[in-house]
């Protein structure tokens, strides 16, 4: 099973 | 005082699924946009430099708030013929969006009020990907549609020759295979949702090919060159349970 990981894991906010 | 003139219109089609309400960052250098899509697993970042506009001109910074699904919907009705021309003065509340249809010399005016957007800066780090390959973006966009016809996400596979898109679903699986002659470090493997990779592909019309820059665990790049700029899309990974 596939779990869709999120962008901010990445990404920060400023 | 702000104007710029688009011929490319439809990379508002491109990008309205994903983001429903952005700032543009217009500059003397061009007009940008970095948005995050509500589901927080995609990314759009477009720049146009100020050369791909006839005219452009921008005097001062200036962030316009405007909804893309009206923007949609306006340049939607002018069909794919008609320029878009954006102009503010300096009054940053509203801003005016004028539509030409070159060949009838239709002029469709509108003064629109600017939305108070209350967005973020998002950092995107730099990163080296295993594989930066270039495909025909309309291959790319059948690829996507065929597959999600029946299939939800989709697994990538490139090695030195080919990259190959396969999937499988309650009724079975498919896959598609391109060839391609772009330079790897090695082999890769990742899963990406189809649905994402469906609405990326709606601005095939904008570039003949498209780079995907891909690396297992990271997130990957969708990109699309424009003349005198780029709309890239990133897509957060899927990871195994």
């Amino acid at each position: 099973v596939q779990k869709q990981q999120s962008l901010l894991s990445f990404f920060t906010k400023a | 005082l702000f104007h710029a003139r688009f011929e490319q219109a439809g990379l508002v089609d491109a990008i309205k699924d994903l983001i429903q309400d952005s700032d543009f960052h217009c500059r003397d250098s061009g007009i940008a946009l970095r948005n995050m899509d509500n589901s927080q697993v995609a990314v759009v970042v477009i720049l146009l430099e100020a050369g791909g506009f006839l005219p452009y001109h921008c005097d001062r910074r200036l962030n316009l708030g405007i909804s893309l699904t009206s923007l949609t919907k306006i340049v939607h009705y002018a069909g794919d013929e008609a320029t878009l021309a954006l102009k503010a003065n300096d009054n940053p509340d509203t801003f005016n969006l004028v539509l030409e249809c070159l060949q009838t010399g239709c002029i469709i005016k509108y003064d629109i009020k600017s939305r108070d957007i209350d967005q973020e800066h998002l950092e995107i780090p730099k990163t080296d990907y295993a594989a930066t390959i270039t495909i025909p973006s309309a291959e790319f966009q059948r690829i996507c549609r065929n597959l999600s016809q029946l299939l939800e996400s989709v697994a990538n596979e490139a090695s030195e020759e080919r990259i190959k898109f396969s999937s499988s679903g309650d009724i079975g699986s498919g896959s598609a295979t391109l060839r391609h002659n772009s330079d790897l470090t090695g082999p890769i493997a990742l899963t990406i949702s189809l649905k994402y990779l469906v609405n990326f592909s709606k601005a095939t019309a904008l570039s003949y090919s498209v780079t995907l820059s891909l690396s297992s665990e990271v997130p990957q790049l969708v990109e699309y060159k424009v003349e005198s700029g780029f709309a890239r899309f990133y897509f957060a990974p899927q990871i195994g349970e």
